[in-house]
């Protein structure tokens, strides 16, 4: 998290530190046995990884304290099935869900998200929030959960964003920005997710309940908190229908 | 059966004139033998009649013979002047046969042509009680009772005496009576005839185990007594009662004994008389009643059905406990209870108390927990309520909470179900929230 704040405890109670074959990533709790998270942390070089491999910590804000805990098992991996991503260019579905072996038992550090229902309109300019473990302004791996609320940004904009870089980058392939994607962030940069964040949550606050919600998932961008560049998220709006149906078939 | 049927006589018949109804032949003599079983007289009636008509029958005549003396002769018309018409008035035979002889001469006065008879006979019975002794016809049939029956009779004696060989006659005789009717008549031999001397009857009454037998004897005692200073003695004549397991008790004097109870289901009693003195005798009604059991004491939480006065011998109860209690007995629960009231008077069973029931531990709800409101020891109408683990867990909108033991020892909400809530997991909730005051 760029530019953010270490998160007081319990104050983010849905956030889940994975560890993947020794790299770090984010995910969310949205149910007593079920994590979600980024599709890219499970899926590398166009295979599953094995769930043996996947480590689950929740519970603490402290990733060295969270290392040092017993990870939850992990029953099953369910990335999503359209999630086809061989050159890193395809961040398209960018979206998993993980079972764990037991349920887990709620309490003030550990709480499950909200699920928003299915294709929620996100307002811009609406402030969220995202978190987790990833590099921060120093470029140095974050060993306390940090947060930063950011901004929804209108999809041409992110767009341009998107244009503009491919401009400036021509030998690089930029991914591709689709409607399962929403972008959010500050034009004049340094306040942004990045590396180690991806699959955590990027979160809205429902106005009547005051409840946090699972708005996006944190999924790609050019850089970290660049100027004229945004965070890019997963939609997770877009796939209640997809969750809602891998967490009864399974 | 089909032998005996053809060797017994007919019990009805018909009987007809020769060619009937067409005018019977001339010169003619005919005879028939009609005959009944023993036991029956034969009554014969006329349907038709029609034979020349002369004075006294001397051309055409129907003679009807027993053993061989006329009984009657007829010939004629109905309303005939002439003649002898037996009209509609059967003929009654003094025995069990009967005979006709048809007899014609040997011309028909013309124009008419007479038609004969025809009758039908049928057996009737004897009433053998009611008349006299067949041998001298000095007495009854039957010294003491006499019984009638189709085709026969049959004699009995009264208690104390038996019949003799002849059927007929009665001999004294009063031992080895064993009574085991549920009620009967006992006296002495004889009466109310005075008791003939040198008497020992005895009488057992003995009715099935479970009922109780008393004896009522009728006003009318008289045993002869010596009387002394301590009342009478029965030193010579005596009626004996004795009951099992109880000293036996002899009776005397002029005064009835009346309604004596004895508790037991078997009385012997001994009548005695020497060769002397006088006893008028005596009479009882025995009747029996079912042993009685104690009423049941009442149940706590519970009921004894049926609920009457009182209990006897082969009477069964059931007890019921109130909802919410269960039947218990030596300490074990039992599914029912029912008990009969048994020949001695017990009943076969103890009486179970009825203890409330109680519904167990309330089941574990997952993610909360359960407080007790009312009652203890989980039973009959406690009262509990689930609460999820707030603020990380709630119930579903709508749920209940309350439960109460209900009779069937679950717990049920007020809606009657026994199941129990669930606690959903709250989400996007954190008990501590961001804050920040700088702008």
């Amino acid at each position: 998290i760029m530019g953010g704040e270490k998160a007081p405890d319990k104050t983010i109670p849905w956030q889940v530190m994975l560890s993947v074959d020794g790299g770090r990533a984010g995910a969310m709790v949205i149910g007593d046995r079920w994590i979600m998270t980024a599709a890219h942390n499970l899926v590398q070089k166009g295979k599953l990884v094995l769930k043996e491999k996947l480590r689950v910590f929740m519970g603490d804000n402290d990733a060295e304290k969270l290392a040092k805990l017993t990870p939850l098992g992990v029953a099953s991996l369910h990335p999503h099935p359209e999630y086809k991503n061989p050159d890193n260019a395809n961040y398209n579905h960018d979206i998993a869900l993980i079972k764990l072996q037991q349920p887990l038992t709620f309490h003030a550090a550990i709480m499950p998200l909200c699920l928003p229902p299915e294709d929620t309109i996100y307002k811009t300019g609406q402030i969220g929030m995202v978190s987790g473990f990833g590099i921060k302004e120093d470029d140095i791996i974050a060993n306390k959960l940090r947060y930063i609320r950011l901004p929804v940004v209108d999809g041409n904009k992110c767009q341009a964003s998107v244009n503009s870089a491919k401009a400036a980058m021509p030998t690089e392939t930029i991914p591709v920005l689709t409607d399962n994607m929403f972008c959010a962030g500050v034009p004049e940069g340094g306040q942004d997710s990045c590396t180690g964040d991806s699959g955590g949550a990027y979160v809205l606050m429902e106005d009547s309940t005051k409840r946090f919600w699972a708005a996006g998932i944190v999924s790609w961008g050019v850089g970290c908190g660049q100027t004229g560049r945004y965070g890019v998220y997963t939609r997770v709006a877009k796939y209640i229908s997809w969750i809602n149906k891998t967490m009864e078939d399974n | 059966c089909w032998r005996l049927a053809r060797s017994l006589p007919a019990l009805h018949g018909v009987v007809q004139s020769p060619q009937f109804p067409q005018p019977y032949p001339a010169a003619l003599s005919q005879q028939w033998d009609l005959s009944v079983p023993e036991g029956y007289q034969l009554q014969l009636s006329f349907t038709h009649l029609d034979i020349e008509p002369s004075a006294d029958c001397y051309y055409d005549s129907l003679t009807v013979l027993y053993d061989k003396k006329v009984l009657a002769k007829f010939c004629g018309q109905e309303n005939s002047a002439d003649g002898h018409h037996p009209g509609n008035r059967p003929l009654l035979s003094p025995g069990n046969r009967l005979t006709l002889v048809l007899q014609t001469d040997d011309t028909n006065p013309e124009p008419h042509q007479h038609l004969g008879f025809s009758a039908h006979y049928q057996a009737k019975d004897i009433d053998e009680c009611s008349a006299p002794d067949p041998e001298d016809g000095s007495g009854p049939l039957c010294s003491q009772l006499c019984h009638n029956t189709l085709g026969s009779y049959m004699c009995s004696c009264r208690h104390g005496y038996e019949l003799r060989p002849d059927q007929r006659t009665c001999v004294l005789s009063c031992g080895g009576g064993i009574f085991d009717e549920p009620e009967g008549t006992l006296s002495s031999p004889g009466y109310p005839d005075p008791s003939p001397h040198g008497l020992a009857c005895q009488y057992v009454i003995s009715v099935e185990p479970g009922f109780i037998v008393n004896l009522n004897f009728t006003d009318s005692f008289h045993i002869e007594h010596i009387g002394t200073q301590n009342g009478p003695s029965c030193l010579y004549h005596w009626l004996q009662v004795s009951i099992p397991d109880k000293e036996p008790q002899k009776l005397c004097g002029g005064k009835s004994p009346g309604l004596m109870p004895t508790n037991s289901y078997t009385v012997q009693l001994d009548y005695h008389t020497d060769w002397a003195g006088l006893s008028q005798g005596w009479s009882l009604h025995y009747t029996t009643q079912r042993v009685q059991c104690a009423s049941p004491s009442s149940i706590t939480n519970g009921r004894v059905t049926p609920n009457f006065p009182q209990y006897y011998y082969r009477d069964y109860i059931q007890v019921r406990c109130d909802p919410g209690y269960k039947l218990m007995m030596d300490g074990r629960e039992i599914k029912s209870y029912a008990s009969m009231c048994q020949k001695n008077g017990q009943w076969h069973l103890s009486l179970p108390e009825c203890h409330i029931i109680d519904c167990g531990e309330p089941k574990a709800l997952l993610n909360g927990g359960v407080t007790f409101i009312s009652g203890s020891q989980n039973q009959h109408l406690s009262v509990i309520q689930y609460h999820c683990n707030e603020p990380f867990y709630s119930l579903l909108g709508g749920a209940t909470v309350s439960y109460t033991c209900a009779a069937d020892r679950t717990w049920r909400d007020n809606l009657d179900t026994p199941v129990i809530p669930s606690c959903i997991p709250v989400c996007g909730q954190p008990t501590v929230y961001l804050s920040g005051f700088q702008r």
